[in-house]
């Protein structure tokens, strides 16, 4: 396989940050397939729910802000109801 | 603000909590304070009340873990998840989990376990997250809370009084009347004609009158005299004061309770306190001040307790020479035990039960004898 560029490794980390903390806090179901496809419906939907709840512009995606929110200290009660 | 699913909310109003383990990020005390004043936070506007339990099992079960600790959500190392908390319920819920791989501490250098705790507490108590970016409940944690400054918002006393409703005799004028001096859990009214105040100042031109766990705020453009919990303004204050002072040419109220006193600058509480009163130069006999009041003028601040009273040089920041003396020898008219003190107009006002004094300082005599809460418009 080709040697991943510093780019696309930075983006499959920031995917696997994103995927963890859908997963986490916003009951993503753990299913690896779905967030491999980016531009999976269901995926847009939850990071559009997510920006929305935290107060981030709503773009649906791993935008810079978004990123960073997510790397921010927070606790650990997800904020979606199981 | 929201709820849990379910809405699940604790069917007693007294609930127990116990700290089974400690971080070795802080003392004891620290840790215990951190949770008595978390616990405060949400007792100062709900009927809810809180005792501490030592061993067993309590409602609220206090731990500090790391990574898999027994339950489905184990932490994550340092930085993001900081803590979890499972609404009310038998066992488990209710309980308080706090990440042991954060930096636990005091002020903000850390994470500060009184904000996080508060949080958490929220959670416990059967509050979900609120997408509410000034509200305590709001999942992400704000290093930059000014934590003396620390409120809830009114997103999170909606939230909270959706589950619990507002604390006892929450109206200003509580419908029944109440005894001449409310006990801990009654609102103080405003007009009651047997009404007395814990501590009276000024502070940048306005006039506060506490009382119990809240004061009166009475300002130049508001007629109507606003009311507030001290804790709204003050979280770290005591209630149930003896007696306060502004020294305007330090732009400082000091707050007195007991054998200690507080300095806040507007709504901040000075580092660095409270203090012992015998710094000031009180004998060891005194336990406590009644009143105090600080003359702009002159400079020197007078202290009141029992029959007698006191006078600090606020220019050398000492106690005279020649003190105490008696309050009859110098304010005749003035009948300890006093209350309160306020400067206003040239005068002196001294409040006493319900009952005003106002002495005029040059005369050296009782002017008027008033209802201690003319300056509310009663």
């Amino acid at each position: 396989a080709y040697p991943l560029s510093g780019a696309a490794k930075e983006e499959d980390s920031n995917r696997d940050l994103a995927q963890q903390y859908l997963e986490k806090y916003y009951n993503l179901e753990k299913d690896v397939k779905q967030f491999r496809r980016k531009d999976s419906n269901l995926i847009v939907k939850k990071i559009q729910g997510m920006q929305k709840f935290l107060g981030l512009e709503v773009t649906g995606k791993l935008d810079t802000d978004t990123l960073e929110v997510m790397r921010k200290p927070r606790c650990g009660v997800p904020d979606v109801g199981h | 603000f929201s709820s849990f699913p379910g809405m699940p909310k604790w069917r007693k109003t007294h609930l127990t909590y116990r700290i089974v383990n400690y971080t070795p990020d802080l003392p004891r005390d620290a840790v215990d304070s951190a949770i008595e004043k978390a616990l405060k936070v949400w007792e100062e506007v709900t009927p809810l009340t809180f005792s501490r339990l030592y061993e067993g099992e309590a409602d609220i079960m206090i731990s500090f873990a790391v990574k898999e600790h027994g339950d489905f959500y184990s932490f994550d190392g340092p930085g993001q998840s900081l803590a979890h908390a499972y609404p009310p319920g038998p066992g488990l819920y209710g309980d308080i989990h706090f990440d042991d791989d954060e930096k636990w501490t005091e002020d903000a250098s850390g994470t500060n376990l009184f904000l996080v705790a508060a949080h958490e507490l929220g959670h416990s108590l059967g509050l979900f997250h609120s997408a509410n970016t000034e509200a305590l409940m709001y999942p992400l944690y704000n290093s930059f809370t000014e934590l003396a400054q620390f409120r809830l918002s009114q997103d999170d006393v909606n939230g909270i009084q959706s589950l619990y409703g507002p604390p006892p005799a929450s109206t200003e004028e509580p419908l029944v009347p109440t005894k001449s001096v409310p006990s801990g859990s009654e609102v103080p009214a405003k007009c009651d004609p047997a009404s007395s105040f814990d501590a009276i100042s000024t502070l940048r031109g306005e006039y506060l009158f506490f009382k119990d766990r809240y004061f009166w705020r009475r300002s130049h453009w508001n007629p109507e005299p606003e009311f507030h919990l001290i804790s709204a303004f003050w979280p770290s204050l005591p209630s149930y004061l003896d007696a306060a002072y502004e020294v305007n040419s330090r732009d400082t109220v000091f707050i007195f309770k007991g054998n200690e006193f507080w300095a806040i600058r507007g709504n901040e509480v000075q580092a660095g306190y409270p203090r012992g009163i015998h710094t000031l130069g009180f004998p060891s006999t005194i336990r406590k001040i009644d009143a105090a009041v600080s003359d702009k003028e002159k400079k020197k601040t007078y202290f009141f307790a029992e029959d007698k009273y006191w006078r600090f040089d606020e220019n050398s920041q000492s106690m005279e020479q020649g003190f105490p003396r008696l309050i009859a020898d110098d304010f005749p008219g003035v009948e300890p035990k006093v209350d309160a003190v306020l400067q206003a107009f040239g005068f002196f006002y001294f409040f006493s039960g319900s009952s005003q004094f106002e002495f005029d300082p040059n005369a050296r005599m009782v002017t008027h004898i008033l209802k201690s809460n003319s300056w509310l418009h009663c």
